[in-house]
């Protein structure tokens, strides 16, 4: 995770579960 | 998007179409010299900042916000090369020739030999005769691009099983989806998703063709676009 870290920013970046 | 959500009829194909994400465009730089160098930074700044889009975009396909962070890092590490561009080749399907990055940067053959990036050209162009044979309307594309999400094949998959439900609810909404509007044709979603080892190939090679651009170094390039490289 840390080699990737703005991916896994931009995913914890106020995350919109969708629940259908 | 009222209307075509009436159209789908199908939950989950009607979600996909309204959570679409709005067209971007190439931010040239007015003060560099016309050449190879301005075309490959500009197309390059240009994925970059879709990249936040599709990352964003993945965040409201249905049950994805449910898996694990590790799970969905994977998912995009392997995906998000295909889910760009079949955005790419939706975008292309009304022109006669070219690549319509954005409708503000189309590159045709030329500029694709030009920039080194013919071989990429000739095979996404293949992936558009396909798709413009099919006739893919609207709602096809943003099903088969939640698809090609769940489908990546990641190595690193922690819940197997979440994936395969992911997969499901897909595929069932792609087959809803053409039992109610494509009754012509019973081989339809068969024909769509055979579609999809070409898109992978053809992400394979744009992966190859911009790791170059990177080796290169004549481009400047962003983190995200470094790091989705790498992660591939």
């Amino acid at each position: 995770k840390e080699k990737h870290k703005i991916l896994h920013r931009l995913l914890q970046d106020s995350t919109s579960p969708v629940d259908l | 998007c009222c209307q075509s959500s009436k159209k789908s009829g199908n939950k989950i194909v009607s979600h996909l179409l309204l959570v679409e994400p709005d067209k971007i465009y190439a931010m040239a730089d007015p003060t560099a010299p016309e050449n190879d160098v301005k075309v490959l930074t500009t197309l390059c700044d240009l994925v970059d900042r879709e990249l936040v889009v599709i990352i964003n975009w993945a965040k409201h396909v249905p049950g994805f916000s449910a898996l694990s962070l590790g799970d969905q890092m994977g998912l995009l590490q392997s995906a998000w090369m295909e889910v760009l561009i079949l955005g790419l080749v939706f975008r292309s399907l009304p022109y006669e020739e070219g690549l319509v990055y954005a409708d503000n940067l189309v590159l045709e053959r030329e500029q694709c030999r030009v920039v080194g990036l013919l071989d990429l050209y000739c095979t996404i162009l293949q992936l558009i005769t396909k798709y413009r044979k099919l006739q893919l309307d609207k709602e096809e594309f943003v099903t088969l691009k939640a698809m090609a999400l769940a489908n990546s094949d990641s190595m690193s998959i922690e819940n197997v099983e979440a994936i395969q439900n992911l997969q499901d609810l897909l595929h069932e909404a792609l087959q809803d989806y053409e039992t109610n509007q494509h009754l012509a044709d019973p081989h339809r979603s068969g024909k769509l998703l055979m579609t999809l080892p070409l898109l992978r190939q053809t992400a394979n090679k744009a992966i190859q063709s911009f790791r170059r651009v990177v080796t290169e170094g004549k481009v400047p390039m962003h983190k995200l676009f470094l790091e989705m490289l790498e992660a591939k």
